[in-house]
């Protein structure tokens, strides 16, 4: 499973958050305008944040963030 | 299996339910208007609860929240 | 497998049974108005039972119940 | 895989049934009108009854009971 | 899998057929009309007669027995 | 994987073919009209020989047999 | 993976052929008009010929044969 | 995986070849006129080679061979 | 998974290349004018070439080679 | 699981970001304009950006990049 | 997996890269007009770059490459 981001503006930020008991940020993916991402769930993250304007690509369709 | 929460409003709530004989609130995650969260079920997580308004994706279908 | 429930009204109960050779209520959570659970089967939960108005959406499509 | 149940009279019944050599009602659930249930075949159960009116969700489609 | 009988008639038997060397009958369960069973295939059960009017519904479609 | 078999008029059979080296007839099960039979494929049965007037389901379409 | 063969004659032979390093003729069954085969590929039954007037049903779509 | 030829001239030949490091003819089965085999991909077959007028079905559709 | 090639001249040729470290020419197979192959991908095989005018049949659509 | 991107410029870059507890880029490739690469989520790559003008191709949709 | 190129020029280039830490070019194929290469991703290859004038066929859809 992977998602995909495409930022529409810069400083988009690309948060993963820990797998397991804690829930942290474990790192932090900066997207400039146009820039993309295509991101998995992994041993490491199961689950993701995205601030600022930028288009979310799932299975469950298309999503505008930062509006 | 993974769903979307895209925050509609300030202060929307995603809380994760423990997995196991017991049903605690193991880590809410605090969403501004426009932010995005894509979280997975996991080892730790079995159920999630959303307060706010919100509009969630999953398999189901889109269903929105806090009205 | 996860199942969807939208509460319509407050006081919306969500009953978790226990899976195995008994049949218990393990597990009761509240929903208030537009909150929203997405809640899986687990080892500990094989049949949901779900009281007042809400929305409950499965992969065999949306249920009213409540009504 | 599971079925759903949605109750609309009171006093629906649903009834698992043992996995097994022998078939013995294992567990009564009763529904009042409007309630619902989301049941699992399990380990224990591998047949379920259902009386009364309701309406029965499956992967096979909607089934109108109790008429 | 699993099949899904819905009764329209009183006396509607379905029967289950031991998995096996030998076919013989290992339970009988009657249905009154618009009393509905839902039934999988098990370790024990590997066939199924249906005697008597129903609607009998599967993945390869809904047929009527008894007529 | 199973196939389902509606008789059509009185002494349709229904003959299971054991698996293996061997093919031969293990059982033979007799279908009176509107008796309708669902047959899985197993380990002792690999093959289903059906005679007499029948509507078979499968998952390649329906077929009339006997005629 | 299994196959369904309707004979529209009589005599109409339905060949299975041996798994392995050799390719002989295992077992031959014989079906008069309107009766119908279901037969599985197996550990013994990697292939299968089918001669005089039938229809063969596969995931591949119907075939004619004998003509 | 298996696929279906239908001869549509006598004479008409289905090839296995080997598989491993090299690739030989294993088996030559001739089909006449009307004749229809179905062949599984086996532990000994990973290729088929079809000479003479046929019809071929396969998952990628239906090629016609000896044109 | 397989592949379907239809030669559309003489002396169409379908190489298989090795696979692992080294990527070899292990075998090539000579197709006449309408004359089939159907290949699978297999323990030696990991990649396939072809030349010369024919049909090729993927799960990604019909490609005309040679041209 | 892979992804396919074609530069719609010179000097499209797509980094492969390692895969654990660390996120960090372990390789860059360079595509020329009209330059396809087509990428695996692997052991060590399980989040991929890309800069640049460039027509990235998922299983949510294509995503034109660098604007 | 796999992919399809079909060369429209002398001289495309199917180059893959080595799966594992290090991503390298592990094998280059010359393709002539007119060619056609079939590749699957492998123990050794989790990214493939194509170079020159050819339509690459992929479960993303087909893209021309080179221009
Ligand atoms: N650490 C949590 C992260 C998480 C995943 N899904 C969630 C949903 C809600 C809250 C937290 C989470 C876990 O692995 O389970
Ligand atoms: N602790 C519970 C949480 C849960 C999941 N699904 C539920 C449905 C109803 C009530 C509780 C739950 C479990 O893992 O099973
Ligand atoms: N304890 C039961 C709960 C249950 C699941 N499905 C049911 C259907 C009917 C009655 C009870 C149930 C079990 O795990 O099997
Ligand atoms: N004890 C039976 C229950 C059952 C399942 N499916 C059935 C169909 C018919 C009769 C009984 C059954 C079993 O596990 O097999
Ligand atoms: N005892 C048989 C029952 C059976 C299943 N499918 C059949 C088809 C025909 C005749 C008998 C059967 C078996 O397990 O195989
Ligand atoms: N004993 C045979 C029965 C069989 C299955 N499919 C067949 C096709 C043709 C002839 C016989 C068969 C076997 O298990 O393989
Ligand atoms: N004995 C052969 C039978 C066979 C299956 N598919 C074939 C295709 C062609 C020729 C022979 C066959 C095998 O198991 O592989
Ligand atoms: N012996 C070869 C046969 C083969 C399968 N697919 C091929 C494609 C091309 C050439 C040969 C083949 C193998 O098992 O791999
Ligand atoms: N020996 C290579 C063959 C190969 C497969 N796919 C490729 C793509 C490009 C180049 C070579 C290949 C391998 O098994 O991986
Ligand atoms: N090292 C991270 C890389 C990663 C994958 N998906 C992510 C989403 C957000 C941030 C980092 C990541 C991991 O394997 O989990
Ligand atoms: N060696 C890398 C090759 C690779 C695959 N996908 C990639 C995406 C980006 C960069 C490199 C790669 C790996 O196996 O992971």
């Amino acid at each position: 499973e992977y998602i995909v981001i495409k930022a529409l503006e810069n400083g988009v930020t690309i948060i993963g958050l820990t797998r397991g008991k804690d829930t942290k940020f474990h790192h932090t993916e900066k997207l400039d305008k146009g820039e993309v991402m295509v991101a998995q769930f992994t041993e490491h993250t199961s689950a993701v944040k995205i601030r600022g304007k930028a288009i979310l690509y799932t299975k469950h369709g298309e999503v505008e963030t930062g509006v």
